[in-house]
C-alpha cells in the first residue's frame, strides 16, 4: 500500500513543514517506509533535516525530467528518505505555467516511480499556486495544519472551498486526511476558542491529537533533527508520535 | 511628502499583516495620513480592521482599470483608510503574468494618484510572486519583519537576495526600512539567539523596537480592530506606537 499525503495550507506559519517534518519522522520510526518531498522553494522541511546545501531534487524532476530516484536521499534515520527542494525551485513556479499538462506533472513522475514507500509526505508552500496545485492533485489525501489563532480560522474557509474545487476537476479521488489543530496553548482563551469553534463546524474532520505549543519543536530544525532526536521526551515528540500512530490506523484499511 | 512602505517576507506567518495593521493605525493615530494597501488574497489585513464582505479593491484597480479612488475606504479611525483585498486577487498573480508591464502596474497606479497620504502600507502575501513584485517596486522602500524562530532567520538572506536583485534591476530607490523582530519571547532562548544573531549581522538594518509576543495582537482581528483600539494599554499597542515614532523620526528629512 502506498498513501501520498500532501501539508497544504496557504496561512503562512501554520506548521505545515513541522508537521510534515516531524510526522514523516515518527512513521518512519513506526517501521513505515516515508519519503518527504519539499516542494516549497523555501526548502525549510531540507534543511530542517539538516540538508543545507544545494542538492538536485524535486525541481530537476519536475523541469528537467531527470530520475526521481537520483535526487532521492537517505536521511539519518532509518525508513526516511528526502526529495529536497532547491532554490531553483522559485522558478518553476513560472515555468510551469508555460507548460501544457502544468497541474499534473509531479502525479505522471510518482505514477511511473515504482516505489518502496508506503507514505510520501509532501511539505507545500504557502500558497495555491502551481506547485501546491501539483500536489493537490497528485496526492490521495490532503492534512490541514491549523493554527490556534483567528487568522488561520478566517483561511479555512477558501482553503476547503479550493479543495471541493480540485476535487470536481482534477482530482476525483483527493480526500481530506483530517484538520490537525497546531500551537494549541491551553492557558489562552483565544486558543480554546478556536479549538471550539474548528470542532462545532468540522468536527468529522479534526485529528483527535492536538499539537501543543512546544518550543523543542522549534528548537530542533536548527539541529537539522526532527524532535525524536533532538529532544525525545518532549511533549511535541509525543504529540506526532501520537499523530503518525492515528493516521497509520486510520489507513490500515487503504 | 509621501512614503511608500511595502510589508514583505515570503516567509509564511511572521507578522507581516499584523505590523501591517497596527503600524497603519499607529501612524495614523499620530495624526499621519495613512493608506493601508491590502495586496496579500488571504484578505488579512482587510478583514481584521472589520472589513469582511468582498470589496472592489486593488484587484479592480489592477485588472479591470478601475480608478484608486472609488475603491478606498474610511477606517473607525481618523486617518486611516484602506484600499481592500478580495477573493479575486488569487486569479490575479496569473492574469497578471501575461500582461507586458505585469511588474510595473502597482508603481503607474501609485503614481497617478495624487493623493494625500503622507504614508502608504502595503501588506504582501508570504510569497515573491507579480503581486509582491509589483509592490517592491512601487514601494519606496520595505519593511522586513522576522519572527524570533530560526526557520524564520534562513530565509532571511534569501530575502535580501531578492531585494538586492530589484534594486539593481527593477527599483533602484528600494531602500530598506529595517529588519522588525516580532513575537520575541525574552523567556525563551531560541528568541535570544535569533535576537542575537541579527544583531550580529545585520545591525545596521534592525528596527530599536522589538514587537513581543502578546495575546491582545492576535485576539484583536476578531474583533476587526487594530490594537489601540482593542487593548490600548497591551504591550502590543505600546509595541507598535514606538515603531511607528520611530519610523517618522527615520523619515523626517523625507
Ligand atoms: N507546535 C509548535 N510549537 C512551537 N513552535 C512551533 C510549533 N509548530 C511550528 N512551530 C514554529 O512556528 C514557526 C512556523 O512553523 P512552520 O514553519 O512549520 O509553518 P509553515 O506553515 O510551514 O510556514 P510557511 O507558511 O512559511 O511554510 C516555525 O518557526 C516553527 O518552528
Ligand atoms: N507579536 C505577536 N504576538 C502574538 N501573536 C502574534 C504577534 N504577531 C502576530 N501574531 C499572530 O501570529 C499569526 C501570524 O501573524 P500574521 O498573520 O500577521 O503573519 P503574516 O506574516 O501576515 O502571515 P502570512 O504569511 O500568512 O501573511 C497571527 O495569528 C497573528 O495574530
Ligand atoms: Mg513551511
Ligand atoms: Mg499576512
Amino acid at each position: 500500500m502506498q498513501k501520498i499525503i500532501a501539508i497544504a495550507n496557504q496561512k503562512g506559519g501554520v506548521g505545515k513543514t513541522t508537521t510534515a517534518v516531524n510526522l514523516s519522522a515518527s512513521l518512519a520510526v513506526l517501521e513505515h517506509k516515508t519519503l518527504l518531498i519539499d516542494i516549497d522553494p523555501q526548502s525549510n522541511a531540507t534543511s530542517a533535516l539538516g540538508f543545507t546545501d544545494n542538492y538536485k531534487g524535486i525541481y530537476e524532476c519536475i523541469i528537467d525530467k531527470d530520475k526521481i530516484e537520483n535526487c532521492i536521499i537517505n536521511t539519518k534515520q532509518k525508513h526516511l528518505d528526502i526529495l529536497p527542494s532547491s532554490l531553483d525551485l522559485a522558478g518553476a513556479e513560472v515555468e510551469l505555467s508555460t507548460l501544457d499538462n502544468k497541474e499534473t506533472i509531479l502525479k505522471s513522475i510518482l505514477k511511473q516511480f515504482k516505489s518502496k514507500y508506503e507514505y510520501i509526505i509532501i511539505d507545500c508552500a504557502p500558497s495555491l499556486g502551481n506547485l501546491t496545485i501539483n500536489a493537490l492533485i497528485a496526492a490521495n489525501s490532503v492534512l490541514i495544519p491549523v493554527q490556534c489563532e483567528y487568522l488561520a480560522l478566517e483561511g479555512l474557509g477558501k482553503l476547503l472551498n479550493t479543495i471541493k474545487m480540485i476535487q470536481q476537476n482534477l482530482n476525483q479521488n483527493l480526500e481530506i486526511e483530517g484538520i490537525l489543530m497546531t500551537m494549541y496553548d491551553s492557558r489562552l482563551r483565544l486558543s480554546n476558542q478556536v479549538l471550539d469553534e474548528i470542532k462545532k463546524h468540522f468536527n468529522n474532520l479534526i485529528f483527535k491529537t492536538i499539537i501543543h505549543r512546544n518550543v523543542k519543536l522549534s528548537e530542533a530544525p536548527s539541529f537539522g533533527k526532527p524532535a525524536l532526536l533532538y529532544a525525545v521526551d518532549s511533549t511535541g515528540t509525543v504529540n506526532y508520535l501520537k499523530l503518525a500512530d492515528e493516521v497509520i490506523i486510520k489507513n490500515k484499511k487503504y
